[in-house]
């Protein structure tokens, strides 16, 4: 067949005037790793939700990007992170939300669609049913990342001007994965 | 947020994204990266969609579910699909961002409605490319 597979890493506020050529390299490095990942699973004869799972850890990994290591802060200042897997074969999907402690949500996802009869996990319970599954458990410090901080903390100075949070282009992409 | 979908040699789709929600979230805040039908979709018959963007709007237009149903009621391609919810539907209702498609045949699709999106795809041959800006 032809085996294909597609990723993204977010969409936004993104300009090239506000992407250092070093930074931009980093971002393609990575999007390439990914890809290359996904594609070496299904290369070998893997199966397309194996594919997904290879290619999104990548980008979990790197802080470069709103999932995993360097997410977003919430306004308590700690990591919370949600992610789903789904099988187009079957129609079996599984997904987690509000989750600390996993280092790769997208397998904890896998997790929930393979080993329980739930679709959806959902915080602490998510998180003890990922450590029974034997999944990569962290400290939620794991997924500190200083730029995503000093968005919070932006974010939080700008809180009290609400208008402010709408005119600030940098402060918009706070809506965006 | 980050998501790939697949397409492997026994013609089976799958889909799959991750995220950390959105910057200074309260409450406890949920987005449609884990919402079946919102953020994630996948279905041999049509097709698998990963989404990112401003995640509350995704979720009130079940936006990957509506593209697989414009695939499957309306006989759309892949890219009509895509488009007709991310660059319509969506900006429409006041959200943006963007998606990534694939149907079964191999064909995809990743309309965005925001100045840039991460992203990139490889094919059968191993071509890949990747993109960032319009």
């Amino acid at each position: 067949g032809p085996i294909t597979l597609v990723i993204h890493g977010g969409a936004g506020n993104i300009l090239r005037e506000n992407l250092t050529p070093e930074k931009e390299a980093a971002y393609r490095e990575r999007l390439t790793a990914a890809l290359d990942s996904g594609y070496a699973v299904l290369e070998r004869g893997g199966k397309s939700t194996d594919a997904v799972i290879a290619a999104i850890r990548i980008m979990e990994d790197s802080p470069l990007f709103n999932a995993g290591k360097g997410a977003v802060f919430t306004s308590e200042g700690i990591n919370e992170l949600d992610a789903a897997i789904m099988d187009g074969s079957n129609l079996m999907a599984g997904a987690v939300a509000g989750v600390t402690t996993i280092k790769n949500p997208i397998t904890a996802a896998y997790a929930v669609m393979t080993k329980s009869e739930h679709v959806m996990l959902t915080g602490k319970g998510a998180e003890k049913f990922a450590e029974e599954q034997g999944l990569d458990i962290v400290p939620n410090s794991y997924f500190f990342d200083s730029t995503r901080y000093q968005q919070l903390l932006k974010a939080k100075a700008n809180e009290k001007n609400r208008e402010a949070q709408w005119i600030d282009p940098y402060i918009k992409d706070k809506k965006f994965g | 947020t980050v998501g790939c979908v697949a397409l492997d040699q026994y013609g089976n789709l799958a889909a799959g994204t991750s995220t950390g929600g959105m910057t200074n979230k309260k409450y406890g805040r949920v987005g449609d990266a884990p919402i079946i039908g919102a953020g994630t979709y996948a279905e041999n018959a049509t097709c698998a969609v990963s989404g990112t963007g401003w995640g509350e709007f995704y979720i009130r237009l079940s936006a990957a579910h509506d593209i697989a149903s414009l695939m499957k009621y309306s006989n759309l391609s892949v890219q009509q699909a895509a488009d007709s919810v991310i660059l319509k539907k969506l900006p429409a209702l006041g959200g943006n961002g963007g998606a990534i498609v694939l149907d079964r045949q191999g064909n995809f699709a990743f309309p965005f409605c925001t100045s840039g999106m991460y992203r990139g795809y490889i094919t059968r041959k191993g071509e890949g490319k990747v993109f960032i800006f319009k």
